[in-house]
C-alpha cells in the first residue's frame, strides 16, 4: 500500500502568499495529507506543513501557476496527479500544461473571449481546472481533452494528451503509471527515494515529471522499456516485462520535414550527416552496434536510414556507415528559414561570463549571465524541472527566454531566473546594475573560523553548540527529550540527532534565520527565540575561494 | 584539461600540485585541510617513501614563481586500504590560509548527486592542443549517471559503484593525462564541494567517453579515521 505520502512530491521551504486554503492544527505530515484527502470545500491540489507549529495548509492552489516563496521549516507537498502530464480515460481528471492542439494551434485561455466566445469558463466550472489555456475536458467529451483556439477560423480543437498507461505500455512505456514492481527475472524492485542497495542519481525530487513513485517500474531515461533498481545486491539494475497495449498508441503529433526545436517530430528524408557521412540503418546494426533500433523504440519513426532524434538530442542525428564515426548530426533546414543553430563549440571566453550589467530594471538585459545571487545555476526557462511554471517564450515571445539566461520577463525589479535547486524556486541573478557606482555585494554567508566557537554563533547559529539554556525574555529552557510542559515530536534528540539537542540548551535544529530559540517550561509560551552574541568574522571557509571562478563550461 | 578555460589565477584555491623531490609536476591534488591532502592512489605509484614527493600550494603558474607559492614535504602517505583509486597525504607542517589557499569542503558521507550538477575539474595536465598549457585550466560538465554511463556505447560496465562519471557524450572537454589526483567540484548552494578525484578515462574528450572519478562521499569514513588517528 505504501504511505499516504507516496501520492505526493514534496518541496521543502515552499509557501505560497494567500492562497484559497483551510488551516488545521496537525501533529504530523501524514495527519495533514489525511485532511487534503478529505477537504470538502474545494479540490485539495496540495498541502503545506510547517513542522514547528504543527500548522496544516490545505491548498486548492495550481502550484503551477502560484508564485511560490521561501520560508524555512515550511514543506510543500503536491499531489502527483495533479503533475502528471497524461490523461487517464477521457481525460477529465487532467491536469497538465498542454497548451497546444492536435495540430499545434496555440489554445486560447478560459478566461478569454476572444477571438471565441466561451461556453466554459472558469466562473461557470470552477471546479474542472479550467486555468490559463491547458487542455481540458470540462464537458467529459469522449476524445479527451480540447480547448478554444487563438485561431479565429476554428473555435475549438482537440489535444494531443498521452494516455497515463496503468495497465500496459505504449511506446517505449515513457509514459507508464502502472504498479508492476518486479524485474523480469522476477527480482523486487527498490524504491527510487532509497539508496539501498544501491546508491544512484534518479532522485524522486529532482524528476517530479517521471512519477518516480515507491517501487514502480519506470522508463525516465530513454530506455526502449521501463525499468527499476533491484533488490538484490548482485544486480543494480534490471527491465521490467510490462504488456503492451493493444490499443494503438495515441497518434503522434503530424511530422516536419524542416527542423522545429531539437528536431523531435522530424521526418523528412535526410540520411546524411553534417560531415557528409551516409546514414546507417537504424534497423542495423552494422558498422556500429546499437540500441536505437525500430523495435525498442516504435514510436521514434527510425525508418531506413534518415535523421532522427529519438532521444532528446540537440537536433537530429544518426550513426554512420563510417566505421570511426560512430554517430553524427544531421543538418536539417530549420522550418523558420533561419540556418541551423550549430552546436556550441569554443565559445569565445569573453562571450561564456559576460561582466556585463543591466539597464533600468533589466526588462531589455540580453546577457548571458547564467547564475544567482547565491551561486545557483539557473534553470532553463524552456524546462519544467525541477521547478514548473509558465514563463515560457511562448508566453512570453519578447523576453528572449533563451536558454537558462537571466531575464526579467515580467518586470520584476531585476533579472531573475528559477534556479536547478530543487528547494529553491527562484532568486535574483549577480548582476549589476550599469548605472550604478557600487558594485552587487553578495550577501554575506556566515563566517566560520576552522574551529566552531561555542560562546557565540556564526551567521542562523544552526552549529551552535553552548550551553544558554535560557530565551532571550528571561524564560528556562524546556529539555529536548521532555514533552512537559509543551509536547512536539518533531524536534527530538531522536529525530534530529545531528541538531545536538542535549539537556535544555539553545539549539537551531531546524535553520531558523533568526537564530536558535527552545521550548519554555513556561505553560503559556511554546517556544521563544534565545539571545545568543554573534562571532567576530573570521577568515575562511571551506569551498569559497576570494576570486571567482570563471566556471567555464564547454557544451 | 582539454579545452576548458584558463581559470581565474588562484579562483580555486585548494588545487595543489603534486611534485617529484626535485619539483617535477606529475600529478593533481586537494587541500582538504591545512594539513591534509587527497590525491588518487595511482599517483603514488613511483614510490611509497613520503620524502619522494612535494606539494606545492597557492600557484597558478605550473612554473610555481608566484609569491603566493607554498611549498610542503610530505610526512606520511596513507592509501585506500580496498585498493580504491584514492590517497591521504600528510604535510610535514600545515600550509598557511591566505586568500591563495583554502581547503575544499567535503561531502556528507554516502552523498548522492541528483544526476544534474553541473561539476568543474582543474588541473595542469595535458591540453591535447586546445592551449593554456602551463597555466591552472578548467573546464564544467555534467555528472552522468552510473547506469546511463554504463550503456555499451559508454563506457560499458567498466565504472564501479565507487566511481562516478562525468564529461560531454559528444566529448570535446575532459580531464587528461597530469591531471589525475585533482578535484571534481560541484556547487552546492554558494559554495564548492569535492565528490570526485580524478582518477581514468579511455583516451581523453572522446565522443561517448566521459572521465571517471573516484566517489568522495564513499570514503568520509576512511579519511576522516585516518586525519583523526594521524
Amino acid at each position: 500500500q505504501g504511505d499516504i505520502l507516496d501520492s505526493y512530491v514534496r518541496t521543502e521551504g515552499a509557501w505560497l502568499l494567500n492562497p484559497k486554503k483551510e488551516v488545521y492544527r496537525t501533529n504530523s505530515k501524514e495527519e495533514c495529507a489525511e485532511r487534503c484527502e478529505a477537504e470538502s470545500k474545494f479540490t485539495c491540489r496540495a498541502f503545506l506543513f510547517t513542522s514547528k507549529d504543527q500548522q496544516c495548509l490545505t491548498l486548492a492552489e495550481n502550484t503551477k501557476t502560484a508564485v511560490i516563496f521561501r520560508r524555512t521549516n515550511a514543506v510543500l507537498y503536491e499531489k502527483r496527479i495533479y503533475l502528471l502530464e497524461c490523461k487517464e480515460g477521457k481525460g477529465v481528471n487532467y491536469r497538465g500544461t498542454e497548451a497546444k492542439t492536435q495540430k499545434g494551434v496555440p489554445c486560447q485561455k478560459w478566461a478569454d473571449t476572444v477571438p471565441h466566445k466561451p461556453n466554459y469558463t472558469p466562473e461557470k466550472y470552477p471546479n474542472v481546472g479550467l486555468e490559463e489555456n491547458y487542455c481540458r475536458n470540462p464537458d467529459g467529451d469522449e476524445r479527451g481533452p480540447w480547448c478554444y483556439t487563438t485561431d479565429p477560423a476554428t473555435r475549438f480543437d482537440y489535444c494531443n494528451i498521452p494516455e497515463c498507461e496503468v495497465e500496459c505500455m505504449h511506446c517505449s512505456g515513457e509514459n507508464y503509471h502502472g504498479v508492476v514492481a518486479t524485474t523480469t527475472s522476477g527480482l523486487e524492485c527498490q524504491r527510487w527515494d532509497s539508496q539501498q542497495p544501491h546508491s544512484h542519481g534518479y532522485l524522486p525530487e529532482n524528476f517530479p515529471e517521471k512519477d518516480l513513485k515507491m517501487n514502480y517500474c519506470r522508463n525516465p531515461d530513454g530506455e526502449p522499456r521501463p525499468w527499476c533498481f533491484t533488490t538484490s545486491l548482485t544486480k543494480r539494475w534490471e527491465y521490467c516485462d510490462i504488456p503492451r497495449c493493444t490499443t494503438p498508441p495515441p497518434a503522434p503529433a503530424p511530422g516536419r520535414q524542416c527542423l522545429s526545436g531539437r528536431g523531435e517530430d522530424y521526418q523528412g528524408t535526410i540520411s546524411v550527416t553534417e560531415s557528409g557521412n551516409t546514414c546507417q540503418h537504424w534497423s542495423s546494426q552494422s558498422p556500429h552496434r546499437h540500441a536505437r533500433t525500430p523495435e525498442n523504440y516504435p514510436c521514434k519513426n527510425l525508418e531506413e536510414n534518415y535523421c532522427r532524434n529519438p532521444d532528446g538530442e540537440k537536433m537530429p542525428w544518426c550513426y554512420t556507415t563510417n566505421k570511426t564515426a560512430r554517430w553524427e548530426y544531421c543538418t536539417i533546414p530549420s522550418c523558420d528559414g533561419s540556418k541551423p543553430e550549430a552546436p556550441a563549440v569554443d565559445v569565445p571566453e569573453q562571450a561564456q561570463i559576460s561582466e556585463d550589467c543591466y539597464q533600468g530594471n533589466g526588462v531589455t538585459y540580453r546577457g548571458t549571465a547564467s547564475f544567482t545571487l547565491t551561486g545557483k545555476k539557473c534553470q532553463a526557462w524552456s524546462s519544467m524541472s525541477p521547478h514548473r511554471h509558465n514563463k515560457t517564450a511562448d508566453q512570453y515571445p519578447n523576453a528572449d527566454l533563451r536558454q537558462n539566461y537571466c531575464r526579467n520577463p515580467d518586470a520584476d525589479s531585476r533579472p531573475w531566473c528559477y534556479t536547478t535547486d530543487p528547494s529553491v524556486r527562484w532568486e535574483y541573478c549577480n548582476l549589476k546594475r550599469c548605472d550604478s557606482r557600487v558594485p552587487v555585494t553578495l550577501p554575506k554567508p556566515p563566517q566560520t573560523t576552522l574551529e566552531p566557537n561555542p560562546d557565540c554563533i556564526n551567521g542562523n547559529g544552526k552549529d551552535y553548540r553552548g550551553t544558554v539554556a535560557k530565551t532571550a525574555r528571561g524564560r528556562t529552557c524546556q529539555a529536548w527529550s521532555s514533552q512537559k510542559p509543551h509536547s512536539h515530536d518533531y524536534f527530538t534528540p531522536m529525530t534530529h540527532p545531528e541538531a545536538g539537542l542535549d539537556k535544555n540548551y539553545c539549539r537551531n535544529p531546524d535553520g531558523d534565520v533568526n537564530g536558535p530559540w527552545c521550548y519554555t517550561t513556561d505553560p503559556r509560551k511554546a517556544w521563544e527565540y534565545c539571545d545568543i552574541p554573534k562571532c567576530p568574522p573570521a577568515q575562511y571557509e571551506c569551498g569559497k575561494s576570494k576570486f571567482r571562478p570563471k566556471l567555464c563550461a564547454q557544451r | 584539461i582539454v579545452a576548458g578555460c584558463i581559470s581565474h589565477p588562484h579562483s580555486w584555491p585548494w588545487q595543489i600540485s603534486l611534485r617529484t623531490s626535485y619539483g617535477l609536476h606529475f600529478c593533481g591534488g586537494t587541500l582538504i585541510d591545512p594539513q591534509w591532502v587527497l590525491t588518487a592512489a595511482h599517483c603514488l605509484e613511483k614510490s611509497s617513501r613520503p620524502s619522494a614527493y612535494k606539494v606545492y600550494l597557492g600557484l597558478h603558474r605550473e612554473r610555481a614563481s608566484e609569491a603566493s607559492v607554498q611549498k610542503r614535504d610530505v610526512e606520511k602517505l596513507f592509501k585506500e586500504p580496498h585498493r580504491a583509486d584514492i590517497a591521504l597525504l600528510k604535510l610535514r607542517s600545515p600550509a598557511i590560509i591566505n586568500n591563495h589557499v583554502i581547503p575544499i569542503c567535503l561531502p556528507k558521507e554516502n552523498a548522492v548527486l541528483g544526476g544534474r550538477e553541473e561539476c568543474y575539474v582543474t588541473g595542469w595536465g595535458d591540453t591535447k592542443g586546445t592551449g593554456g598549457d602551463g597555466l591552472l585550466k578548467e573546464t564544467g560538465f555534467p555528472v552522468i549517471e552510473n547506469k546511463i554511463c554504463n550503456r555499451p556505447e559508454f563506457l560499458n560496465g567498466r565504472v564501479k559503484k565507487h566511481e562516478l562519471c562525468a564529461g560531454n557524450i559528444h566529448g570535446g572537454t575532459d580531464s587528461c593525462q597530469g591531471d589525475s589526483g585533482g578535484p571534481l567540484v560541484c556547487l552546492d548552494q554558494d559554495r564548492f564541494v569535492q565528490h570526485g578525484v580524478t582518477s581514468w578515462g579511455l583516451g581523453c574528450a572522446q565522443p561517448m567517453k566521459p572521465g571517471v572519478y573516484v566517489r568522495v562521499s564513499n570514503y568520509i569514513p576512511w579519511i576522516e579515521s585516518i586525519m583523526e588517528n594521524n
